[in-house]
C-alpha cells in the first residue's frame, strides 16, 4: 500500500506547528478588541489616566495584540473543526490508498488534535509580543523539525542507546508517521506522546496566563 | 487565508504520499 495516510498525517503536523501558528499570529496581530481605541489614549477628553480599559486588551506600540479575546478562542475553534470536516475527503482518499481501516483515521486524527492544541497553544497564547512571537516560532520548529534532526543524530551517533527510540516517539513527525501505519490497534502505542502535547498545550495556556 | 492554506498542505502531503505509485 501507499504511504498515503502517513505523509498527509505528517504533512498536517507541519501545518499544525509551522504554517497554522504564523496564520494565528498574523491574525492576532491584526485583531483589535471591540470597543478599544485605535489612538492613543492621551486623546481621551477628560485626560484620565487610564489608558488599559478594565479586561480589556492593549496593544503593543507595533500593534501587536497582547491578550487572547474569547472571540478569537471560539473562532479558531470553529475554525480546526472546519479543517477536520475540509480534511475529511483527504482522509477517505489516503485511508483508500493506504490500506488504512476506520480505526487508523480516528488514531491519527487523536494524535493531530493532540498537535494542533500544541501549535494553537503555543502561537495564541505566548506570541503576545516581539519576542512572544520568536519563542512561538521558535518552540514551534524545533518541535516539528528539531526533534526529528535529533533522532536522527541519535540514530547516527549514538546508536547503543535507548534516546533514539524516544525521541522517534517524541517528535510529532516520526510519531504520526509510525501511528499512521494501516491496520495496527486503535489506541496508540505508546500513548504518552499524545498526553506530552496536550500537557504542552497546557503549559502554554498557563505561561500565557502568567504572562 | 488559512483555509485555503490548510488545503494546499492535505493536497501537497497527499500528492507526496502516492507519488511512489
Amino acid at each position: 500500500p501507499l504511504p498515503a495516510l502517513r505523509t498527509l498525517a505528517a504533512g498536517l503536523v507541519l501545518h499544525a506547528l509551522l504554517i497554522y501558528p504564523l496564520v494565528l499570529m498574523r491574525r492576532l496581530a491584526r485583531s483589535r478588541p471591540a470597543g478599544a481605541p485605535e489612538n492613543p489614549p492621551s486623546q481621551t477628553p477628560d485626560g484620565a489616566t487610564t489608558n488599559v480599559p478594565d479586561g480589556a486588551t492593549t496593544n503593543a506600540p507595533d500593534g501587536v495584540a497582547t491578550s487572547v479575546h474569547g472571540g478569537f478562542v471560539a473562532a479558531t475553534a470553529c475554525e480546526l473543526l472546519a479543517f477536520a470536516i475540509a480534511g475529511g475527503p483527504f482522509f477517505l482518499v489516503a485511508a483508500y490508498l493506504g490500506d488504512a481501516v476506520v480505526s487508523d483515521v480516528l488514531r491519527v486524527l487523536l494524535c493531530l488534535s493532540g498537535v494542533y492544541a500544541a501549535g494553537w497553544a503555543i502561537a495564541s497564547r505566548l506570541a503576545r509580543s516581539p519576542g512572544g512571537r520568536s519563542v512561538s516560532v521558535l518552540a514551534g520548529a524545533l518541535l516539528a523539525l528539531g526533534l526529528p534532526a535529533a533522532y536522527y543524530l541519535a540514530l547516527e551517533f549514538a546508536p547503543a542507546g535507548a534516546a533514539h527510540r524516544v525521541l522517534y516517539d517524541l517528535a510529532p513527525v516520526t510519531f504520526l508517521w509510525s501511528q499512521a501505519a494501516s491496520r495496527l490497534a486503535f489506541w496508540p502505542q505508546p500513548l504518552w506522546p499524545v498526553a506530552v502535547y496536550v500537557a504542552l498545550a497546557a503549559a502554554a495556556v498557563l505561561v500565557g496566563w502568567a504572562m | 487565508g488559512g483555509g485555503v492554506l490548510f488545503l494546499l498542505v492535505c493536497l501537497a502531503s497527499l500528492a507526496v504520499g502516492i507519488w511512489p505509485g
